[in-house]
């Protein structure tokens, strides 16, 4: 299984 | 005073259908070093940062800071009324951007300034463990053949090669391309295939094009003109297994 990630934890 | 004249318009036409297909509003500031934005689309998945730098300009006129508000679409829609051979002018009268193309004949848009719905953050820096650069047209290429089996991709990268492979649910493909780097570690992060070729709407922009990738990191994707004019990058969120 996948899932798309944010990039929230970048900032 | 703020007066932006730039004699190839399509340096801006071309960042902005990338822009426009990732982020509805951005926020363009402009000050004496030259133009940026930075934006980010509304699932927090793409983060786009444009320079051109003051230099770049014709004329570049621009006293006191300014920010301009735009709605990407609507902006976009202007710009494809260009022709290659015109010059651009870009100056703000009251609420209003006022673009102008000048060739054969003369044509005035006013676009509408509009309030920002949210803020963008500033531009992460994020530390690669390797870079690599790629002419954008085989990139393009490359997910052009991954697509036909598949809706999302693998970057890999090793000391020798850069592999983009896809398992579908019919078909497999890999495209491998030499890419000729001093690279020490591998890395591998997949990403969906709809969000890359959103940024490589771009590519007319560039002169030479950089792939940043970590395991499971985001992809940069940076566009870099001659003599490091502007810039035009594109940091991608990875898919990652659970």
């Amino acid at each position: 299984k996948q899932r798309q990630t944010t990039l929230d934890m970048f900032f | 005073m703020f007066k932006l004249i730039l004699s190839d318009p399509s340096i801006f036409k071309t960042s902005f259908e990338a822009i426009s297909s990732i982020v509805d509003e951005v926020q363009i500031e402009v000050d004496s070093d030259g133009l940026r934005l930075n934006a980010i689309d509304r699932s927090h998945i793409t983060y786009v940062h444009l320079e051109l730098k003051e230099r770049l300009f014709d004329v570049f006129q621009c006293d006191e800071p300014i920010k301009l508000n735009v709605d990407t679409e609507e902006l976009m829609k202007v710009l494809k009324r260009s022709k290659s051979d015109d010059v651009m002018e870009l100056t703000v009268d009251g609420g209003s951007l006022i673009v102008t193309f000048e060739g054969a004949i003369k044509k005035t848009f006013k676009v509408k300034l509009i309030d920002l719905e949210y803020e963008t953050p500033e531009s992460p820096s994020i530390e690669y463990p390797v870079k690599i650069t790629i002419p954008i047209k085989t990139l393009k290429e490359s997910i052009q053949d991954i697509e036909i089996v598949a809706d999302r991709v693998e970057f890999n990268i090793d000391q020798d090669f850069l592999k983009l492979k896809a398992v579908g649910e019919f078909s497999d493909a890999e495209v491998e391309y030499l890419h000729g780097e001093k690279v020490t570690e591998d890395a591998r992060a997949i990403f969906a295939i709809e969000n890359i070729k959103e940024m490589l709407k771009a590519e007319k922009f560039a002169d030479t094009t950089y792939i940043s990738l970590g395991d499971d990191m985001p992809l940069t994707l940076t566009l870099e003109l001659l003599n490091e004019e502007g810039e035009l990058s594109f940091l991608l969120a990875p898919r990652i297994e659970e």
